[in-house]
C-alpha cells in the first residue's frame, strides 16, 4: 500500500509543477511535498507555490486568485494520474481575472477528450469558450426551469 | 465514459420533471442567482450516493424534496435518475448504458435504482468503485472547497491523494 | 446595557425588513429573530429569508448570490443605526449576476452621502458604477504599484 | 468624515513608496490576480489597529514587511499612514485632519504615530471608540466574511449587533 502511494505522489508531484506553469506562465514553480518522507502512509502533504517573480510562498499568502489556480493545478494533477469520467465545477472561475480565465479554459479544453465538463457559471468569457450551454430559469417564483440549449453561442439566451 | 442525460423530478426547486441530455466535451449552466444551478450540482452528488445532508447544503435529508411555494403544495417524493455511457466499458457491466436512480419519500423511505431495477446502495458504490466517480471522489467541486483542497488542515488534502493512489 | 441593546435590536430589525425588499424585490420578507426574546444580552440572533415566491428556508438553502445579497442586507441595516465613515468591499459582488449587482450598486449609491465605499472588483458592471476608479499592477513582478486614476470611465485602462 | 491618503510603504508587495488620494463617494481598486489590491486592503486593516497576524492572512506580523522577489532585497520595515478628513468632527480631537501611523521594525519593534508624534496603541482605539471604525468594526469586508456573517455560529453576528449598541 505504502509503495503504490508512492508512485501515486511521485506522478502527481511530477503533474503539479507543469501544471502550475502552464496556469502561472514560465518563471513560476511550485511542489509539493511529505512534511515527513519515512512515513508515506501518515505525512501530512504541503503545498509551497512561487508566481513567477515572486519569492516562495506558504498558500495563506497567495491572493484569492492565485489560490484558485493552484487548487485548480492539483485537482488535474491528481486527474492525470487517475482520469475522473466528470468534472463539475460550480463557479470556480468567479475569483478569476479575464487573463486567467482564458488560462484556465485551456486547462479544461486539453482534458476534455478524457473529462466531461459541467461549469456553472455568471462570466460570460467563461460561456464563449464552452460547447454548449444550458439557461436554467424560474419563470414561476421557486420553480426552475431548462430554458433551452444554445450551440451558437447566441449569448441573449442569458442576457 | 460519460454522463449523457440527467431526469430530476421534485428535487429542491424542481417541482417539475426536467430533463437535461449531456455531450462529452464542455457544458456551462447558466442563470440568475437563485434559479436552481447549484440545485442541478446537488442532485448529481445525491443521485451517486452522497448520504451527508450538509454537503447538499441541508438539515436534513428531507429537505431535498420540493417544500411548495406561494402557490403549489410541496411535493411527497424527489427522484434523480442519471444515465452514463459506458462506452469504453470503464463500468465493470456489460450494459452499455447505465441508468442509476435515488429516490426519497417524506416518509423517510429511500430507493436506489440501477437500470429501472432497485438494488442497494452498495450496488451502486461498488459500480463506481475505482473509476473516480463516487461520493468521495472529487468529480463535484464548488468554490468552497477551492478553500478546503488548500487549507491549513493537510487531512483535507492528503484524502485526496489517497483517493487517487 | 441590555434596555440599550432591545433598541439598537428592534431597529436593526425594522431596516433589515426594509432593505431585503429593496434587494430581492416586492414579495420577499426576511426577518431577524432572537431566539430567547427574555434574555436580551446573551440570546443568539437567527435569520429567517424568503425570496419573492418561495417557502421561507433557512440560510443554509439559499443560493450563493442569495447570500451575499442577505449579508449586505444584514450589514447595511447595522450601518443605519451605526453608520461606519468608511466601508471597505473586497470582491464581495463576484457570486452576483448583472440583475443583481445593479441592486447592489444602487444600494451603495443610496448610502454614499453617509459613507464612503471603496470596493476591489473584477467585475465590469461594479466598475461602471463608480465614481473613480484606481488600478494596481506589477509592471515589475512581486512589486506593486498604482497605475493612474480614471474619472471618464475609460474602462481600457485595466484591460 | 471620510479617508482622504493612503501611504504605504515596504508593506507586502509595496516594495516603493505608494500614496493613493481618496474622495467620498464610491471608489473601485481593479487590477489582475496578485497585482496588490487585497494587500491594500489589509492595510488598512494593519494601520487602524488589527492585531492578529491571521486576518492579514500571515502567520507571524513580520510576514507583512516586502521579503523581497528574486531582483529586489527585502526591507527591512513597513510603514502606513492614514490621512482622515475629520469635518464634522466625528473624531474626539480639534483636528481638521488627523493622520494615523503605523511601523514595523525586522527586529519586532513596533511604532505607532498620531499626526506625525509617537504615541500608544491605546491612543489610536481611543481615538476611534465609538466611531465604527475600529479594528473591530465591520467596516472592511470580505466574500468569505458573508459566510461567517450568515454562518451558524450566531456567536458571530451577536458581536456585530453589539458592535452598534
Ligand atoms: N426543497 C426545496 N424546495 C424548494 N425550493 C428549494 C428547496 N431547496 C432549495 N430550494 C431553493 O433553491 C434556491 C437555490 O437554488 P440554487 O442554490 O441552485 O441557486 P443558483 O442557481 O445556484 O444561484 P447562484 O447563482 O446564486 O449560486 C433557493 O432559493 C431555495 O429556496
Ligand atoms: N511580505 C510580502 N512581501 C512581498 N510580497 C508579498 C508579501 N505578502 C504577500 N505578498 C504577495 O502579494 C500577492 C498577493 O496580493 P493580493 O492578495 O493583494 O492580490 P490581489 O490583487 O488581491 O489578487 P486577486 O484579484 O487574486 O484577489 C502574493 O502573490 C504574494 O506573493
Ligand atoms: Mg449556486
Ligand atoms: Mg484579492
Amino acid at each position: 500500500a505504502s509503495k503504490r502511494f508512492g508512485t501515486t505522489f511521485a506522478a502527481i508531484q511530477n503533474n503539479f509543477s507543469k501544471l502550475f506553469v502552464e496556469l502561472f506562465g514560465e518563471g513560476a514553480t511550485a511542489e509539493i511535498v511529505l512534511e515527513d518522507p519515512d512515513d508515506l502512509l501518515e505525512s501530512p502533504i504541503e503545498v509551497l507555490a512561487k508566481p513567477s517573480g515572486k519569492k516562495p510562498c506558504i498558500l495563506t499568502q497567495l491572493s484569492g486568485g492565485e489560490k484558485t489556480l493552484t487548487a485548480i493545478a492539483l485537482l488535474f494533477s491528481i486527474y492525470l494520474v487517475k482520469p475522473s469520467p466528470f468534472c463539475i465545477l460550480d463557479e470556480v472561475d468567479a475569483p478569476l481575472d479575464d487573463a486567467n480565465i482564458d488560462r484556465f479554459m485551456n486547462l479544461i479544453r486539453s482534458f476534455s477528450d478524457s473529462t466531461q465538463f459541467v461549469l456553472v457559471t455568471h462570466n460570460k468569457r467563461t460561456m464563449e469558450a464552452a460547447d454548449r450551454m444550458y439557461g436554467i430559469t424560474m419563470p414561476e417564483q421557486g420553480v426552475s426551469r431548462l430554458v433551452g440549449v444554445s450551440f451558437d453561442h447566441d449569448l441573449q439566451l442569458i442576457a | 465514459m460519460y454522463l449523457s442525460r440527467l431526469e430530476i423530478h421534485g428535487f429542491k426547486s424542481f417541482a417539475d420533471r426536467m430533463v437535461v441530455d449531456f455531450s462529452p466535451g464542455v457544458t456551462v449552466i447558466v442563470g440568475p442567482n437563485g434559479c436552481g444551478k447549484s440545485n442541478i450540482v446537488d442532485a448529481v452528488r445525491w443521485v451517486i450516493g452522497e448520504q451527508r445532508a450538509r454537503i447538499l447544503r441541508s438539515e436534513k435529508m428531507d429537505n431535498i424534496i420540493f417544500n411548495g411555494t406561494s402557490n403549489r403544495r410541496s411535493l411527497g417524493m424527489s427522484e434523480v435518475l442519471l444515465t452514463i455511457e459506458n462506452t469504453r466499458g470503464v463500468l465493470p457491466t456489460e450494459y452499455e448504458e447505465v441508468t442509476i436512480g435515488r429516490r426519497l419519500f417524506r416518509s423517510g423511505e429511500s430507493e436506489y435504482l440501477l437500470n429501472g431495477i432497485q438494488c442497494r446502495l452498495k450496488d451502486i458504490t461498488d459500480l463506481f468503485m475505482d473509476t473516480g466517480m463516487g461520493a468521495g471522489a472529487y468529480s463535484v467541486i464548488e468554490l468552497k472547497m477551492i478553500e478546503d483542497i488548500l487549507s491549513d488542515s493537510t487531512q483535507d488534502r492528503r484524502h485526496m491523494f489517497e483517493e487517487a493512489a
